[in-house]
């Protein structure tokens, strides 16, 4: 969060934006539903912070390690949830457990989420050297309710939490009188449908956003496979990983003096002119070798001793690093260089033990060194912090995508918002902690960007409902990054984001202050969605708690006010409708202008919205055909409403399917 | 005996406005359910009645079942665990 802020434009030196106008969040209370914190943070201390807001109606509740004197203006509440946990864990033993039967943080990650959405102030800090600058919150005065319903458990190493612990915070939270709520938290895929019971974030979010919470949640981890994002339900803001204009280049010098930027956290001493080495048979011998990171293990003892080992590997997630890196040191080898696809998930190896990521190309150029001298030799030295061009923006490999997969005409993810390489604070019991502050990365740390901007939003705009600043988010969002590069979605090749990596783009906090026109949704247009999916009367009815008929036919789920247009299956011309609510000026006009996706036609009536003092909302119709012959992927295109200030853009996703319902590998 | 795992029971928008009001109610169901008050204080876990309606209890399969076909439930699932993202 030293640079999170800059780069999105919500410096505190600008007087004149969106932190300045709304005093920083300070009337606005974040729900966090997680691991649980660690009170005594930096990040939470409460200076200047004001008076607890008067709608709180929450408190703070004692445990182990934890007293009510740990809240304060900052940290309002703090309460925690483990009876579901035990109920499921008759074996757990509270008292040998490392975790705090309390809102106590052990493992850190609600520390590091809730500092990202709100942390105060906490100035000159880095992680060893590495990102340094003024650590904060999106919303620095915001006031921080803690729901801590994940536990540790020692056997596993990792972090549960009981579906219906979480239950209880959510239905807590909306006691208590929380504004946002932000979940870092994911079930696994195959989803369930949205009011199953089996996702209990979407049926609990359904009746927070009733009451006017906005919820945020991260939108998985498990990409850049397709389909993989979490959390899907219309009612709830998903949010994708994005990078910043921040990386961590750590030099490493070849004996013919070529010079390779890698990337690490790498923060120990320089390792100076030492033999290189890539385990493979140079046939001369019978051995076997293996230059693949799992599989470093295999080579002969002697073959890393005191070398740095070379190695490819196809995996991008971090464990293959820090395996690769636990193989060399405990063979005797001084460090290891890991050639891999991006990951984006950087943390530095244990014991500051030297591992440097760089990509293939990069790789193959050092094995080629290495096998074109007798002796080859490296040099590492220690990383640096390089802010701004030329690093650009990309959609992280891991940050899930869509189409969503329960409901494809519901574009998810919403937004995206930088998740990668996050300084923020920590517990000092987490084994990563400097100081009390970590580096992770996740659409975690993504989420509570989005629940900062949000509640500096509601400052300014306390009457919209949770779609209003779902749809601000969407329809300001950057395309590109703030400096008007593309950005980049990693994947199995990195190739330009489109809606289903990263939503209407990156969020763009100055802009969403001042949308124009909102696509605004309430409970109506819930049920309208509700009824398309197939939801019987009944559990609708339940649901929403009052008795509700859907209309026959069946609402078409096209017709979902979203900030989207999303036709997963276009064989036929099909006619949607959407509705726009003036936030802007009483007297505007918008003009409408479409970016069609390719071979698609889109046809908008009427092409001018005409708002005044009695004309607050308008409909329009959009036409939508084909003239594909042959079942596509989805192309993308912009429907846009113009006016002197304003460009109201929604993402418009559109698959041609000539042949519906069939699948083909050809 | 058949094990029980801990089950939500969800019971969709609140009834009542007064959260006593609304556990009182849900302990009944789960007495009934049962058999006895000290059944149900020892098999629920916990009482949703702010927000919206329902609760979380360890039943057995044929409890869980049973309570699901009860016209002001509208699920009955059993719990599992969210990872962190």
């Amino acid at each position: 969060t030293t640079r999170t802020w800059d780069y999105l434009g919500l410096s505190v030196g600008n007087l004149k934006n969106l932190l300045n106008d709304t005093n920083m969040g300070d009337q606005v209370i974040i729900g966090f539903i997680d691991s649980g914190v660690w009170p005594e943070s930096e990040s939470f201390n409460d200076n200047g912070v004001g008076p607890v807001p008067s709608h709180w109606k929450g408190g703070c509740q004692s445990g182990e390690n934890f007293e009510l004197t740990n809240c304060n203006r900052k940290l309002i509440g703090a309460k925690y949830f483990i009876n579901g946990f035990l109920a499921e864990n008759e074996g757990f033993n509270s008292t040998g457990s490392r975790d705090y039967i309390s809102a106590r943080d052990f493992i850190g990650h609600g520390t590091h989420v809730a500092s990202i959405a709100g942390g105060s102030f906490v100035p000159n800090v880095s992680y060893k050297g590495l990102a340094g600058g003024n650590l904060r919150g999106g919303a620095p005065r915001a006031r921080i309710a803690i729901y801590k319903a994940c536990w540790y458990v020692d056997q596993l190493g990792t972090v549960a939490c009981s579906s219906s612990d979480i239950l209880k915070a959510m239905d807590e939270a909306m006691h208590d009188g929380v504004d946002v709520l932000s979940l870092s938290l994911g079930a696994q895929v195959p989803l369930y449908p949205e009011i199953d019971l089996r996702d209990r974030i979407a049926t609990g979010a359904f009746h927070a956003v009733a009451k006017g919470i906005i919820v945020v949640c991260a939108g998985g981890n498990s990409g850049p496979a397709a389909q993989t994002v979490l959390n899907t339900a219309p009612w709830v803001i998903t949010v994708a990983a994005t990078t910043l204009d921040r990386s961590f280049p750590t030099p490493i010098t070849l004996g013919n003096n070529n010079v390779i930027l890698g990337q690490a956290l790498y923060t120990g001493q320089e390792v100076g002119f030492t033999s290189l080495v890539y385990p493979e048979n140079s046939g001369h011998s019978n051995v076997t070798f293996s230059g693949v990171c799992e599989r470093l293990n295999l080579n002969p003892n002697g073959t890393m001793r005191g070398k740095v080992v070379l190695c490819f590997t196809t995996a991008t997630l971090f464990t293959a690093v820090s395996r690769a890196a636990s193989y060399v040191k405990s063979a005797g080898g001084v460090g290891v260089i890991i050639a891999r696809n991006p990951g984006y998930n950087l943390t530095p190896c244990r014991d500051d033990f030297p591992c440097v990521a760089i990509d293939y190309e990069l790789g193959t150029d050092i094995l080629l060194y290495i096998r074109s001298t007798g002796s080859p030799v490296v040099k590492i030295q220690p990383s640096r912090t390089m802010v701004g061009q030329p690093v650009g923006t990309k959609v992280a490999t891991f940050s899930s995508r869509g189409p969503n997969s329960i409901s494809p005409a519901i574009l998810k993810p919403d937004i995206g918002a930088p998740g990668v390489s996050i300084l923020a604070a920590t517990s000092p019991d987490s084994n990563s902690s400097a100081g009390g502050f970590d580096i992770l990365a996740g659409t975690s740390m993504a989420a509570p960007v989005i629940s900062g901007v949000v509640a500096l939003l509601k400052t300014m705009h306390p009457d919209w409902s949770p779609a209003a600043f779902r749809s601000a988010i969407v329809t300001t969002a950057w395309r590109t990054d703030p400096f008007g590069e593309q950005i980049f979605a990693e994947g199995s090749s990195r190739k330009v984001a489109d809606p289903f990596d990263y939503g209407g783009g990156l969020v763009n906090p100055e802009k969403a202050a001042d949308p124009g026109l909102i696509y605004d949704m309430g409970p109506k247009d819930y049920i309208i969605y509700l009824c398309s999916a197939g939801y019987n009367d009944s559990s609708i009815s339940q649901l929403v708690g009052q008795v509700t008929v859907c209309s026959n036919p069946k609402p078409s789920v096209l017709d979902v006010n979203l900030p989207s247009l999303t036709i997963p299956n276009l064989k036929e011309e099909v006619n949607l409708t959407r509705t726009v609510t003036n936030v802007g000026p009483v007297n505007s006009v918008y003009k409408v202008v479409v970016e069609p996706p390719l071979g698609v036609q889109v046809v908008v009536t009427p092409k001018k919205l005409v708002f005044n003092s009695k004309t607050k909302s308008l409909s329009f119709m959009v036409r939508v055909s084909t003239i594909h012959k042959i079942n596509t992927g989805f192309y993308f295109g912009s429907l846009i409403w113009r006016d002197s200030v304003h460009n109201v853009t929604i993402p418009v996703s559109v698959r041609t399917q000539i042949l519906q319902n069939y699948y083909d590998e050809n | 005996s058949a094990e029980s795992k801990v089950h939500i029971v969800y019971l969709g928008e609140k009834q009542h406005d007064d959260p006593k009001h609304v556990t009182e109610s849900h302990h009944q169901m789960l007495s009934s359910l049962l058999g006895s008050e000290v059944e149900a204080d020892d098999s629920m876990v916990h009482s949703y009645r702010h927000g919206f309606s329902g609760f979380a209890a360890k039943l057995t399969e044929s409890q869980a079942k049973k309570i699901a076909d009860s016209p002001d439930v509208v699920h009955v699932i059993p719990d599992s665990f969210y990872k962190l993202a």
